[in-house]
């Protein structure tokens, strides 16, 4: 009834994409916006 | 159908594995207070985006009920789709049965190969949950799967090891700090009613109160637009965020202000360094809500505090971490 998730730190998204050179782009075609997570499901 | 936005998560690093199914199939997930769904990859997904992640199988479950119900994950300009299912989602031992998760179909882009996470576990209300999915923590509580009706987050601030999430009790040697509890202000995102932001001594927004959100899933801090930009600017930053990280040690305190209690948050732990640079760990956003403005308390908050999420008494409890 007690259960503990490990949890591990590791590469975001962001910084995989700009090692691989594609984060210019990636934001270029999807604007970065926090607000779109809230109130956005339907 | 439904979207979630996937863009969102672009700065998340703290990830947990869950398994679905009979025998269980492993997944790396994010655990997100900010969002209610559970979804994962499946093998219907045929695109070179998921050929990265692992992928459900439902013809190797024997637990698995299938629905003709889509699902669609947005981000940016297209949107991953895909349908939802019933199967056991096994979360460190604690076995859910008939947990309806999405599983996902098509996935228009590429980034999504680089995404360093499968699938995204909610743990807000259901009240928010896409296509009415009932969440997977709800799930726990109804079939009497934990102790205690809450659960609780510590973030690593090395962020290395040691990082959890905590169903059903409170790690007692976490919190010997105490623990301030603070009412819900709605049952849906974990939302609170703060009421003063000050940076070190000075007021510096939200003076008349306005909404924050603690959000495991949203890495930094976010803040109005409106605000941004002039608290960059009294901690020294240009309109960019970036600042001198000789500079670091001769900064103040952020301190939110939550139900009359003060939860400062340390240049420590909101400059971000990275590759020589120095930058704020603010970002900001416009979504006004009834009571004003709305502010995340994202993984940089969190590192700080000890969370604890109660839906018994819906509050969420915070203990300073020295």
């Amino acid at each position: 009834h007690i259960s503990r998730v490990s949890l591990w730190r590791g590469k975001s998204l962001r910084q995989t994409l700009k090692e691989h050179g594609l984060l210019e782009n990636y934001l270029k075609q999807h604007p970065y916006n926090p607000a779109a997570k809230y109130f956005s499901t339907g | 159908s439904s979207t979630e936005p996937l863009q969102n998560y672009m700065d998340n690093e703290y990830f947990g594995t869950i398994s679905i199914g009979t025998p269980g199939q492993q997944f790396t997930v994010m655990f997100d207070t900010g969002s209610s769904n559970l979804w994962v990859p499946s093998v219907y997904c045929s695109s070179r985006a998921c050929s990265n992640h692992n992928l459900f199988n439902p013809s190797e479950s024997s637990t698995f009920v299938g629905t003709n119900e889509s699902v669609s994950i947005a981000y940016g300009t297209g949107s991953m789709t895909g349908v939802l299912g019933y199967d056991t989602v096994t979360v460190a031992g604690i076995e859910v049965t008939n947990q309806i998760f999405g599983l996902t179909e098509t996935e228009p882009g590429d980034f999504f190969y680089y995404c360093p996470f499968d699938g995204i576990l909610g743990l807000a209300f259901p009240s928010i949950a896409s296509a009415g999915a009932t969440p997977v923590f709800d799930n726990m509580m109804t079939e009497d799967l934990v102790a205690e009706d809450l659960f609780s987050v510590y973030l690593s601030k090395d962020g290395q090891s040691g990082s959890f999430v905590l169903f059903g009790a409170i790690d007692s040697s976490y919190t010997t700090n105490g623990i301030t509890w603070i009412p819900l202000s709605a049952e849906t995102y974990w939302q609170i009613t703060m009421d003063s932001v000050y940076i070190g001594d000075e007021p510096v927004a939200c003076t008349s109160g306005c909404q924050a959100i603690v959000d495991t899933g949203t890495s930094l801090l976010v803040v109005p637009n409106s605000i941004l930009n002039s608290l960059l600017a009294a901690l020294g930053s240009d309109s960019s965020g970036r600042i001198s990280c000789s500079a670091v040690s001769m900064l103040p305190d952020v301190v939110y202000y939550l139900n009359g209690n003060a939860f400062p948050v340390p240049p420590s732990a909101y400059v971000i360094e990275s590759e020589g640079d120095c930058m704020l760990g603010f970002e900001g956003m416009d979504v006004p809500t009834e009571s004003g403005e709305l502010w995340i308390l994202g993984d940089v908050f969190i590192r700080q505090y000890y969370v604890v999420f109660n839906r018994a008494n819906n509050m969420v409890g915070l203990s300073p971490l020295s």
